[in-house]
């Protein structure tokens, strides 16, 4: 069976997409099968893995809504990992999956079918706490929470896990938070060390050792369709990712 | 009657709040009568504003689903323009407003109480296109589009546009695209001046000429709760966000 593991944060541009697609390519440079699931209408994660989100006829919103097979929507990458797309149809199912009897589990009954394909399933979720990224919750082991080193990331995090132990509570049982990931850190600034400090106060051995910095690789990697390793596995970025990757498969 | 700017733009961390205060904060120094509204749950405008969240019993969750009467909720900051504040109540609107008859016009009804007490309304909206930047554009005079010069920010302005053209076309025909503005610049990645030429082409003096650079003074000033004009107003972000505001007033 897959580990299933949410990348969220409400707080917008904090490295959630950028997190899902270097941890997915490094993990499967380290001989795993990895499913990358986009959960986010702006595709980034689609287009980031090199895929064109033109030409799509089904994605996310068809797995969630239509109840779609998700190994007919799954697309391959060249990097070695599939990619569950999504296009701008997902904007529709907020509102949408409310209509759906349970619809907090219709990503779960979904993931059911495909899982023991996969040793990782990792889903990029959108910036907020909506109907969709409470799926994502429900059909996860557990999950990464990139924080950005700034102040109105450090502050959104209360908020963050208020409503992730209410679905630990009344929907998921099992979740657990597989680590916080300290993203964008600027070593020459009080403030990247200041945030850095409160956080590590707060979630002790939960944070993640590997920090990533802030390098412009990695924006630049996007631009190019490609995760770090394969843009410039040499930059501080692909280090940081694939340290990162050491620690989680060290957690299995 | 005032003259209503929403802030949007669904991708995430691109600036919106950092610009919603800073603009409202130089154009009360231009001795403008302005009221900034927050209009995410996460508050970020809030407490960059030097209100504590904490102990707010009314929000614009309330002047949006329980009809209170904005005057009662509005709350005068430090720095001479007045805040509509937000909690995480605001949560819940998503939802709840759609049960509200004509929703759409909830936040523009509202406005019309107490836009005569002002020169400038500036609202910031959330990192979605869901129903409360919805219920923003509808209200609104003019959108300000931050866009952070990074490639998957260029991506997402397309489904902005789109979103904005059926809100132009089905809910409020006189809406316009007050500025796109560019943010987090940095004059020494190519990353910064391929995305700043490419929105310059496609938006032409759509642009806002004042280009906001990338500026630690920026995100240390809400740790204080402070606009970047009390906090260091000699910096290159300050500077940037004061010629932003005469732009924006040479336009009225
Ligand atoms: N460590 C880093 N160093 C420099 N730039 C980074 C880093 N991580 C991400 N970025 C860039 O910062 C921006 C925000 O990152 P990203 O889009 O991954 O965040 P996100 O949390 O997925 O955003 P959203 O909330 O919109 O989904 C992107 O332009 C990305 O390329
Ligand atoms: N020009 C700048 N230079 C450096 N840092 C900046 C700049 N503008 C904003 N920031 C910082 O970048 C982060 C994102 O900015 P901000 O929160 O204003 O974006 P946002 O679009 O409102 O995010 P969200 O989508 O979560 O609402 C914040 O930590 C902020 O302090
Ligand atoms: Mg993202
Ligand atoms: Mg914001």
């Amino acid at each position: 069976m897959a580990k299933i593991i949410s990348v969220a944060n409400q707080k917008g541009g904090v490295g959630k997409t950028t997190s899902s697609i270097n941890i997915s390519s490094y993990l499967a440079r380290a001989k795993k099968s990895v499913l990358l699931i986009d959960l986010d209408m702006q595709g980034n994660a689609t287009t980031g893995s090199g895929i064109n989100r033109g030409n799509l006829e089904s994605c996310a919103y068809d797995v969630l809504i239509n109840s779609s097979e998700p190994s007919e929507v799954i697309l391959q990458t060249q990097f070695h990992f599939d990619v569950l797309p999504s296009t701008m149809n997902l904007a529709g199912a907020e509102v949408e999956l409310l209509q759906v009897s349970s619809w907090e589990y219709s990503l779960k009954k979904q993931l059911e079918k495909i899982s023991s394909h996969y040793d990782y399933i990792l889903i990029d979720c959108p910036p907020s706490l909506g109907v969709i990224t409470i799926n994502a919750l429900v059909a996860s082991n557990s999950v990464i929470i990139p924080l950005q080193c700034e102040y109105y990331a450090l502050e959104g995090i209360t908020s963050f896990i208020q409503t992730f132990k209410k679905i630990q509570y009344n929907l998921n049982p099992s979740i657990e938070i597989e680590g916080v990931l300290l993203t964008m850190y600027n070593k020459t600034t009080t403030l990247s060390k200041d945030v850095a400090s409160e956080i590590i106060k707060h979630f002790g051995n939960k944070v993640f050792k590997s920090i990533i910095p802030r390098n412009v690789r990695l924006s630049e990697s996007p631009s190019y369709g490609k995760p770090i390793g394969y843009y410039d596995p040499s930059s501080k970025g692909a280090k940081a990712y694939l340290n990162l990757v050491k620690e989680i498969i060290s957690n299995e």
